[in-house]
């Protein structure tokens, strides 16, 4: 297209340079180039036809399809232990609208990692790597959703059996929203207050089996289902879980930090901040994938707005490309900016986070409630934004950015469920505050 | 703010280090030669800090009154998330000006710094009742605001499709007719529409089964 090509000559910079400055330096940018280049090549990892024509069931088949596929061939495309090489090659293959996985890498891995024991990390974090399990992470429930003081699903020690028993007493306790929970997983890092002789020790994280690892069936004691459908992001089986009495090993408690003996004797974490670490490393990776998603609405935009032509400024001219006017250069470009400065504040806050993580190590933890606070606000502000944005760039589009065939109703849907996900906004915001009013 | 309050502002964290610093009595920008992001961000702190100060008296000042700590909190909550807000876009500002000067790239330094102007003069547009209410900012340095602002759209308009071709998203990941690489969008969507299940007939079963007949009662 003429129009696009003109674009691209008066650029003042080279971008694959600018490239590198994105995605924190040149070996990485090109690295993602690659993968892509690769990719191409490899027709089974492409979208058989246009996923907004598929019905939900189809969309899930479809993921699960080339989930498989990836997962035989993912070593000739990328180094599996790289997180930046794998997030890439998740979003061209699978793409925004979640998959059978989705929380196996970004919640179920992480947990296991930061909360299971040395031997624990033997005996399941081996094979979630393996990917002979599937997991996800169930905190949220449906009638208090992510409160973790008033959770109402409980693990009582039974010392007899040296087991927890784990129970939802009504219909407001049932975890509900859980990505991947519904219908793929087939075990979950469940969060449940702990009572060990009648005392409640406060929430805590269970590694639990949900489902047959042969035939896939729940287990007894076990209700799990899928929630329905969403605004967005209908690849993703959020799910529901109940547990009537439900009976697991006293060693199903993830024991990293905390432990029970045998007898019930509690022991209690180093330190109380230590819980705030995977919150903190959730929030700090959502700020540049909400900035990802934030430039795919606005390349969208902006170079549709450079191919429509549509009225004149100079009655005496031709129609030119929507971008000349102003009102659409207001509309775009102050959230290109925003686009960036979340990139480079995400890039950041990443680094202050694997910092910190260092400085607990040696038993340093001041910083983790600066940045706790921190990415508390951040996550409610870039969300926000992100979605003003989204809006934004859909409307630059006119009529068509109403079409599925602009995609930025997919995109605008799954970025503004960060809004809620990991800590609605509003609390977001009074957590910063109640951080800023003792400072 | 607590320990703002009561002396103590070498305690505080680094995040929130300028909430016990000293502020210029107004803002500086348009009012020094090269003063540039530095007054911005000067500017960004002041009415963070004076927006936390000011949610921190009201929930104080309730509790004084004898509210109870959590009638008091609630209370003061919108303005309580409005120093919150204010707190995390001054973070956003510094770490995008952190991130410019870091860049020894001349062009590329160049079209990050047009941005990030363009930023600072849009964030405190959006921002500027805080700094108008205590006279921090006169309405002619925002008036040049908003000129900056209006400088930095046309500034950035040859770059603005590069800007984001930076990005390297590929067709496939973007999904999208609209935002094609090529540009090639009006013949695209044209075949897209072709594609939609509601085009493998000409005559959908909704007509036979219960439009027809309507019509043909």
């Amino acid at each position: 297209n003429p129009d696009l090509t003109a674009e691209r000559l008066t650029a003042t910079f080279d971008t694959h340079a600018m490239a590198a400055q994105i995605y924190g330096g040149e070996m990485r940018a090109r690295r993602r180039r690659e993968i892509t280049a690769k990719l191409a090549e490899i027709p089974e990892l492409h979208d058989s036809m246009p996923l907004p024509y598929m019905t939900r069931e189809e969309k899930i088949m479809e993921s699960a399809r080339k989930l498989t596929v990836l997962t035989q061939r993912m070593s000739e495309i990328i180094d599996p232990t790289d997180a930046g090489e794998l997030y890439h090659l998740n979003n061209e293959v699978l793409g925004i609208e979640g998959n059978p996985m989705a929380l196996h890498g970004v919640m179920f891995i992480p947990a296991l990692n930061a909360q299971a024991s040395d031997e624990q990390q033997a005996k399941w974090l081996i094979r979630a790597l393996r990917r002979e399990i599937i997991g996800t992470y169930a905190q949220t429930e449906m009638g208090h959703g992510t409160n973790l003081q008033n959770l109402e699903t409980t693990a009582t020690y039974d010392i007899g059996t040296q087991e927890f028993v784990l129970h939802t007493p009504k219909i407001t306790a049932l975890k509900w929203w859980p990505g991947n929970l519904g219908k793929s997983s087939n075990y979950a890092v469940v969060v449940a207050h702990m009572y060990i002789k009648g005392k409640n020790f406060g929430p805590h994280t269970f590694m639990v089996p949900l489902r047959d690892e042969k035939t896939h069936k729940p287990l007894p004691g076990i209700t799990i289902g899928d929630i329905g459908p969403k605004m967005a992001y209908n690849i993703v089986d959020n799910g529901f879980l109940g547990f009537n009495n439900y009976r697991i090993p006293r060693t199903n408690l993830l024991m990293r930090h905390t432990k029970v003996e045998a007898d019930g004797t509690y022991i209690k974490p180093p330190h109380a901040k230590i819980n705030y670490s995977a919150m903190v490393h959730v929030r700090s990776y959502m700020l540049t994938g909400q900035a990802i998603m934030l430039s795919y609405a606005l390349n969208i935009a902006t170079r549709y707005s450079a191919v429509r032509r549509q009225g004149q400024i100079d009655k005496n001219e031709p129609e030119v490309k929507v971008l000349e006017y102003q009102t659409q250069q207001h509309r775009l470009f102050p959230f290109i900016a925003r686009a960036y400065a979340f990139q480079f504040a995400g890039a950041e806050t990443v680094k202050l986070y694997e910092r910190v993580l260092k400085e607990m190590k040696s038993g340093n933890v001041s910083l983790m409630a600066d940045l706790h606070a921190l990415t508390s606000g951040l996550k409610s502000v870039v969300t926000h934004q992100t979605g003003e944005g989204i809006e934004q760039a859909r409307m630059a589009c006119g009529g068509h950015g109403y079409s599925m065939a602009s995609y930025i109703s997919e995109i605008y849907g799954v970025a503004i469920g960060g809004c809620t996900y990991e800590g609605e906004n509003m609390v977001m915001l009074l957590q910063l505050a109640r951080y800023l009013v003792k400072s | 703010a607590a320990l703002v309050k009561s002396g103590k502002a070498s305690q505080l964290g680094p995040l929130v280090a300028y909430l016990g610093a000293r502020s210029e009595p107004t803002s500086l920008i348009d009012r020094v030669p090269n003063g540039g992001i530095t007054e911005y961000i000067k500017t960004f702190q002041h009415i963070a800090k004076r927006q936390t100060l000011k949610a921190a008296n009201k929930f104080f000042g309730l509790m004084e009154n004898g509210e109870k700590r959590e009638i008091a909190w609630n209370k003061s909550s919108v303005e309580l998330n409005r120093a919150s807000r204010l707190h995390t876009r001054l973070f956003i500002v510094e770490a995008f000006a952190r991130r410019v000067n870091e860049i020894g790239d001349i062009t590329i330094k160049e079209a990050l710094s047009d941005l990030l102007h363009l930023h600072v003069n849009y964030e405190l547009l959006d921002v500027a009742t805080y700094a108008l209410e205590d006279g921090f900012m006169s309405s002619t340095q925002l008036d040049y605001v908003r000129d900056q602002l209006y400088f930095y759209l046309q500034k950035i308009r040859p770059n603005a499709v590069s800007l984001l071709d930076s990005w390297e998203f590929s067709d496939r990941e973007l999904r999208s007719v609209l935002g094609r690489r090529d540009g090639h969008v009006y013949e695209n969507l044209f075949k897209w529409a072709k594609e939609s299940p509601l085009n493998k007939t000409d005559v959908l079963p909704s007509v036979d089964t219960y439009l027809k007949p309507m019509m043909e009662k």
